[in-house]
Parts: structure tokens; C-alpha cells; sequence
């Protein structure tokens, strides 16, 4: 564990926290796509397959608990709760991520460390995480104004992959056989498809204005 | 052959 990776970790956690605070504080999901959420869903069954068989860590653990059943219970609240499910609009949130299921397994399929059943998951869901957030940016751009909350949510959990990406480097040179190619180039995508966000969302900061992603 | 490096990340 270095500190880069524990930022990293504690960002992405935040921007969970973020989204639970926003949810159930105002007991609505206007602007968060819910498709993104089942994406995030897919991305952690299909990467933490592990979760019984290899322990690392307690705090590794109780971490994978936590990025399963919250990403799980975002998207049950927002298919079932009564008063949070009237807050979703499903005629913004269109984004067909089933494509993005479908081709980021292909790759996974071609491309992986090793061609095993568990391999193949992780290796699917490095590419799926990289493309989750575009329904949720398209959404944005379609809803004009962006909440506050909905706004942080996103910043930060584009910011973690940034951090990671710094872990990647420390590690590369500090060990010898750290080779995570996969996890790199997809990290370096998944943090690309944010800059735009992160421009607008510095322009908001800086003129102290409403943040607005141009259509 | 060399068994893939156990994935310690999240």
C-alpha cells in the first residue's frame, strides 16, 4: 500500500459517500444515471470473484464489501424505493451501456494477463470501469445544470483513478515485476473521458458559478 | 509458468 493508492481508495469512497449523502438526504436521484450505477454494479461482482477465496487484508476486504453492497443499493433504491425511484428520469438517462457490457467482455476475451475465467472477469471489469461514466457525463450534459452534490460525486470519482494512476508509476519504480498494463492504459481512458468534466467544473469553481456542462 | 501476480488492489 503506498499513498497514492490510499488516496486513491479514500477518494473513490467519498464520492460513494457523496452519492448515499445525496440519495438519502434528499431522498432523490435526479441526475445520476441509474445505468451508470448498474455498471459500477457489474464492475465490482465481476473484479472482486476473489472475495472468498483470496484474503489480502481485512481493510482490502471490508473495502470490496463496501464498493458491492453500495453500488448495489444505490440501484435498488433507485429501481424500487418508492419515493427515490418517482426522481428518475428514465428519458434522460438513455445511454445504451448494454454495448459497453457487451464489447468491453469481447476485449476482456482477447486481451486479458491470462485466459482464465477469473482473469477474463478482472480484465472485463478494468474496461467496463473505464467506460461506466458515460451514461452519467451524457446525462449531465443533457440536464444542463448540475446539482451540487451529483457535481462532487463526479469530481471525486474521476479524481481516484487520477490518484491511482500516480500508484501505478510509484510502483512501477519501487518493484522490480510490477507489470499492470492493463489496469494503466484503461486507468489513463477512464481519467481522459473526465477532462472536459474537470474543465467546466474548475470554470465553476473559479468564477463561483453554477456548474454547467455545455450540450 | 509464473502464476499472475495476486491483484492487491481494489
Amino acid at each position: 500500500m503506498n499513498i497514492f493508492r490510499f488516496a486513491g481508495d479514500m477518494t473513490h469512497l467519498i464520492s460513494i459517500l457523496v452519492l448515499l449523502l445525496k440519495v438519502y438526504a434528499t431522498k432523490s436521484c435526479s441526475g445520476i444515471s441509474l445505468k451508470t450505477q448498474e455498471l459500477y454494479g457489474i464492475v465490482f461482482l465481476a473484479r472482486y470473484l476473489d472475495l472468498f477465496t483470496d484474503f489480502i487484508s481485512v481493510y482490502n476486504t471490508v473495502m470490496k464489501l463496501v464498493f458491492i453492497g453500495s453500488s448495489l443499493a444505490i440501484v435498488w433504491c433507485m429501481r424500487f424505493h418508492r419515493v427515490v425511484k418517482r426522481s428518475y428520469d428514465r428519458d434522460v438517462d438513455t445511454f445504451r451501456h448494454y454495448f459497453l457490457v457487451g464489447g468491453c467482455f469481447l476485449l476482456a476475451l482477447f486481451v486479458h494477463e491470462k485466459f482464465s475465467f477469473r482473469e477474463v472477469f478482472w480484465a472485463f471489469s478494468i474496461y467496463l470501469e473505464a467506460v461506466a461514466i458515460l451514461p452519467q457525463l451524457i446525462l449531465l450534459q443533457r440536464s444542463g445544470n448540475v446539482d451540487n452534490l451529483t457535481g462532487q460525486y463526479v469530481l471525486f470519482l474521476g479524481a481516484y483513478r487520477g490518484f491511482y494512476i500516480l500508484n501505478w508509476i510509484y510502483r512501477y519504480f519501487t518493484e522490480d515485476q510490477f507489470s499492470r498494463w492493463i489496469s494503466c492504459v484503461s486507468g489513463l481512458v477512464q481519467t481522459a473521458l473526465y477532462a472536459d468534466f474537470f474543465y467546466y467544473y474548475f470554470i465553476s469553481w473559479k468564477n463561483n458559478a453554477k456548474l454547467k456542462l455545455p450540450a | 509458468g509464473q502464476t499472475a501476480p495476486v491483484k492487491d488492489e481494489l
